[in-house]
């Protein structure tokens, strides 16, 4: 539940 | 960054200010479909949100806030300003059909079952299908403004080099983001037929697309 993945594409 | 990457961000940037300086110098926004135009600005909004969790790059927090804002200043041009050269019955295309199952899809298959990334995976799967209704519109009517193509041009562009930039990453960085790269694959086939039209009648001819 608190994983937060980086995105860095728009 | 590659630059396809770059390229393809500039395209969607281009594709964005094109259709936002039709409608604003027009003072019009006959021929474009307003839903396209409200599913972007939700597409952005879920997508963004993690401008509050992570930090990228400037270039990145910069292209995300312009993304946005266009994208709700183009609906706010549509649905208020320029109301009355809205044709809402030729964008007639429901909705709900593309909302359900894409919000089910975001629910059953994402990388994390936490809430910003089901609305990252959302995003990512209303983005390949947010264009139908503007394309279901153009069918619709039978043609489009030439200036309506460039946009849907330069947003197909945009795809395509994203396709560029994946196959990049993955030669070099290993990178496969595979809810992206299945989503932006569908994504762009859509656009196939649009730009075979696109090239075999408005760049040779003039003026408006006509269908046959």
């Amino acid at each position: 539940w608190r994983r937060i993945l980086k995105h860095d594409e728009l | 960054m590659n630059i396809f990457r770059l390229l393809g961000d500039m395209c969607h940037l281009v594709a964005i200010i094109i259709l936002f300086l039709k409608i604003w110098r027009s003072k019009s926004c006959a021929g474009i479909s307003g839903k396209s135009q409200v599913l972007f600005a939700l597409v952005f909004t879920t997508r963004y949100l993690d401008l509050f969790t992570s930090f990228i790059s400037v270039y990145n927090t910069v292209m995300k806030v312009v993304f946005l804002v266009l994208a709700y200043a183009t609906v706010y041009l549509i649905y208020l300003r320029f109301r009355s050269t809205y044709n809402s019955e030729s964008d007639s295309f429901r909705v709900e059909f593309l909302l359900v199952p894409v919000a089910g899809l975001s629910f059953l298959e994402n990388y994390a079952f936490a809430p910003l990334e089901i609305l990252w995976t959302f995003s990512i799967y209303l983005e390949s299908v947010a264009i139908l209704p503007q394309l279901f519109m153009i069918t619709k009517t039978g043609e489009a403004e030439s200036i309506t193509t460039h946009y849907l041009f330069f947003l197909g562009l945009y795809r395509a080099l994203y396709l560029a930039n994946w196959v990049w990453r993955y030669h070099t960085e290993g990178f496969f983001d595979q809810i992206a790269v299945v989503s932006g694959v569908v994504q762009t086939i859509f656009y196939c037929d649009f730009f075979y039209l696109y090239f075999t009648k408005v760049l040779r001819g003039s003026g408006k697309m006509t269908l046959p």
